[in-house]
This record gives structure tokens, C-alpha cells and sequence, in this order.
């Protein structure tokens, strides 16, 4: 079972837009895929099922009232299933600051469960949902938008990340790679683009998100982008990205 | 001394392009401004400064080890300035969490100096950062990008600002007005934009912010938009929000 956690402290850079179409993509190759909406704000089992903050969700289970397998839901893409996220979870890093093995309540909760794919989408913050994920995960991708804030919080995220990892000794986690969101060809993405490849060389996913109002538009259908619009610039790269995942998840 | 937080737990939403615009926008018409950079991502701070996460910062004060006006900056705007913002204002939910008043350390902050306008940049999210710039504030302004995501959270947002007022017995936080960020003429954006005014009526600021490269650019040059380009659309507009809220701030 290959765990990957999708991350970035910054808001908005297609974290959530990312976990829905990549477990889609994925789920299109027949492989059974398993989102976990980590995120209080619910977007992901909004995106993939409809449904605004449905209980019991991923809280239960971290708080260890009900065990994981329990509120699998089925999703709208084939071969993908979804563990929901609700507003209860905006507020955990509270509940759960007190208790033992506090990062790894997640990690424990998916030994019990069998995919070929787990993807976790992440809030933007560096709390300990996100370090639940982290600490559950082989693998973890960080979407990057071709912005000036997205781009100065990279050096920090990427130290903050492998700290986590030395302070709960995560002894399996590794950088899957950074993937450019919202990428266009304007003179700023490009420069942007630029200092990015520069900075991250071969860790630079080789796919990059094509901005895209096709993307808003699927997650209003309540369908990923390879079911709404396979062949689309978008679609595509979707489908692309699902590839290179596969490649080097099994890779390492 | 009139304070007001500008918050929403969706990410990437405009909150921070909207602290340092309208900031900016009020300064222009002579009035003291000061810009409380409350986010550990530090992005008020730099696009107002240049300066990536300076020490100390409002961490220090929120942990009690020095006094505001000790580490007041001057920003690259006239009659603006701003108390910094460091990452590790990431981890204050739990550094925070056990201590007495946790949610006043702002307010208490706040009560030594003495500002025309203080305006408070908050992360994506509703912990501890978001509490303390609610409960020392008058008004809070919700921006709301076109997005069914930006669009699903407002009742919940809504909800647990008016919880977080009762649970802390803030006396006279209100509303001051949702505003319409990334606004253009799509189709996906029109339909958003008419559910928005009918949900909010007159709550929705008569203002609105156009969707404008030109304001990623100006964070870029680390001025803000009515400095760079104040005749350009997102210019105009962040001048006429500027009067939009003085005239509403007054008001109440
Ligand atoms: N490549 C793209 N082109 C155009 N729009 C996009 C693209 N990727 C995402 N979006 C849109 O941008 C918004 C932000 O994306 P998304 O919610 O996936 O980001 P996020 O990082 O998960 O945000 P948060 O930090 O709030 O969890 C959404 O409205 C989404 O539909
Ligand atoms: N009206 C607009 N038109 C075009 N780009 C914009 C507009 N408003 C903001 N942006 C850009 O969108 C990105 C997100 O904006 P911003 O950082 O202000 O949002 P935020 O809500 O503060 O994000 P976070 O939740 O991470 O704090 C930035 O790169 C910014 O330059
Ligand atoms: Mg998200
Ligand atoms: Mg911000």
C-alpha cells in the first residue's frame, strides 16, 4: 500500500484540486485509491461526493471513537474511495495537544485497511493534521502555485517538513517531488517557472497543472476532471501526473 | 482607534492582498495606519517590507517576552506600518493553548499604542492566531473569491465567527462586510456572484476586487497596488474600499 500526503502551508495552490483528480487519474488505471480528507474545510469529500461535512469523518477516527474501515464512503470516480473530512478537525490540534502519540493517530488508523493508493489532502498549516498525514505517509508532494508567496514559503516548508521527520522519526518519508500549479505563460508564471527549476531541479515534477477554469468548473459538478473532460489540457495533465506518480512511488 | 481583522479559513482567498491594498489605501488619505501581520507565512510582512520573517515579531508578543510598540515597523508605504509576522507563529495553537487569556494577548497588545486604523492579516484557519485577532477587533471583513469551494464555506465561517464571539464574550465584534475578491465577467463567476448577493444582501461590500495580474505584481515590487498603479482597476478598487470602510467603520 503506497501512502502519499499532498501539502503546502499556503492557501489555495491546488492542494485539494490535486488529491481529487491525481486518486481520480489514479483510479482510472484500475487501481483502488483511498482519499483521506484531512482538511476541516471538507473540499476534497465535497469534490467527490457532494456531500458538505457528512459524520462520522477522519475526527472519529483520530479521536479514536471509531475505527477507519467504518466510514469509508464510496466516491463518484471509479475505484475511489473517500474517508470524509468535517469542521470538527479545524480545531483538533487543541483536543489532541494533550494525548499520547498524538501525530500518530492517523498512522496507526490505516494499518487496518488495504489500497493499492492512499492520498491525503492536507490544510494549509503546518498543525498536527498535517503532521498526522506526514507521519502516515511514504510520500509526500507539494503543489506550488507560480506566486511570489507560494515561492518564498518553499525553503521554509521544505525545512519544516524534514524537522517533523527528524523529531518523529519518520523513518520512511520522502519527497515524491513539487509540482507547479496554475502554470500559464504570462511573463510573471515564467519567471517564476524558472526560479523554480532552478531551485529544484530533478525534484521538479515533470508534469505541471495547466491553469484552468475547467478545474473549478468539475469540482462543481462534483466530478474529477478525467471522467468530466479527459482530453483537455488539464485532463491531461491530470492523467500525466497519475503516471509519473505510479513511476516513482514504485521507484523507491 | 478603530480595528478591524480581515479572516477566512479558505485559503489563498485575498486576505493578505487585501490587509496591504486597503492599508495602503487609508494611508493615502493621511490616516495612521498599522498593519498587525497575525499569519506565520509572513506575507503582509513581506509585501509591505521586503523583509522575510524579521525577528522579533508578534510571536514575542503574543508569548509576552516584549511590547508592541518595541517592534512597530516602518512599510514601504506612507503612514503605514506593521508589527512582522514569523513562522513560528505556526506552532502557537499549542504553545498558547494551556495558558490563561490565550484568545487577549492581542487585545491587551493593542491597548498601549494609539493608531487611526489598525488592521490585523490572519492565517487560513480558525485557531488560536484567528481568535486573538477577532477578539481585538471591531469589525471583521471576509473576502470570498468566486469559487463554490470560497462559496460553501461562508455559512460554516460565518457560524463559528459568531460562536468564537459568544464563547470569548467579545463585546463589539460585527461584521463589517463580505468582500467579493478575483471578481470577473465568467460565466462560473456570475453565477457565484449572484448567490453571493442574494445570500448577504446588503453585508456584501459594494465594493468588489477584480481579478488582476497587476496585483501579483505589486507584491512582487514589495509596493501596494494604489502606490504602483492606483488608476489601474484593482487600484480604484482598493481606493474606493478604503472609503467603503471608513465611511462603515464610522458608521457603527
Ligand atoms: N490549475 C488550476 N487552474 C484554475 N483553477 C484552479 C487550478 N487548481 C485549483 N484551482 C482552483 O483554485 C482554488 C484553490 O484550489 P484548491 O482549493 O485545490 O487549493 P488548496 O491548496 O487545497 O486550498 P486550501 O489551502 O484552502 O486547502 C479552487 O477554487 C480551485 O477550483
Ligand atoms: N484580485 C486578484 N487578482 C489576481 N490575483 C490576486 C488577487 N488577489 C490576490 N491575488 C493573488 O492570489 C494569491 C493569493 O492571495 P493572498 O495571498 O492575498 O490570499 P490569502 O487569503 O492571504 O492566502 P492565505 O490563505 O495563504 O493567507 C497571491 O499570489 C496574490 O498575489
Ligand atoms: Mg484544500
Ligand atoms: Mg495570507
Amino acid at each position: 500500500m503506497i501512502v502519499l500526503c499532498v501539502a503546502n502551508n499556503k492557501g489555495g495552490v491546488g492542494k485539494t484540486t490535486t488529491v481529487v483528480n491525481l486518486a481520480a487519474a489514479i483510479g482510472k488505471t484500475g487501481r483502488k485509491t483511498l482519499v483521506i480528507d484531512a482538511d476541516g474545510q471538507g473540499n476534497a469529500t465535497y469534490s467527490l461526493t457532494g456531500l458538505v461535512h457528512p459524520t462520522p469523518s477522519l475526527y472519529d477516527v483520530l479521536m479514536e471513537k471509531i475505527s477507519l474501515e467504518k466510514i469509508i464512503l464510496p466516491s463518484n470516480e471509479e475505484f475511489v474511495s473517500i474517508v470524509p473530512g468535517d469542521p470538527r478537525l479545524q480545531n483538533i490540534d487543541i483536543e489532541l495537544a494533550a494525548k499520547p502519540a498524538r501525530e500518530w493517530k492517523l498512522s496507526r488508523a490505516l494499518r487496518l485497511i488495504d489500497f493499492e493508493y492512499v492520498i491525503i489532502d492536507t490544510p494549509p498549516s503546518l498543525g498536527l493534521l498535517t503532521q498526522n498525514a506526514l507521519a502516515a505517509s511514504q510520500h509526500v508532494i507539494i503543489p506550488v502555485s507560480l506566486s511570489e508567496f507560494s515561492l518564498i514559503g518553499m525553503d521554509k516548508l521544505l525545512a519544516t517538513i524534514d524537522e517533523i521527520g527528524d523529531e518523529l522519526n519518520i523513518e520512511d518519508l520522502e519527497l515524491l517531488g513539487v509540482l507547479v500549479t496554475f502554470y500559464d505563460e504570462t511573463r510573471l508564471s515564467r519567471e517564476t517557472y524558472g526560479i523554480l527549476e532552478k531551485k529544484f531541479e530533478e525534484r521538479l515534477l515533470t508534469t505541471h497543472i495547466p491553469k484552468s477554469i475547467k478545474l473549478e468548473e468539475s469540482h462543481r459538478r462534483n466530478e474529477s476532471i478525467v471522467s468530466f473532460l479527459p482530453n483537455s489540457p488539464a485532463g491531461l495533465a491530470y492523467t500525466d501526473l497519475a503516471q509519473e506518480v505510479i513511476k516513482k512511488s514504485k521507484a523507491s
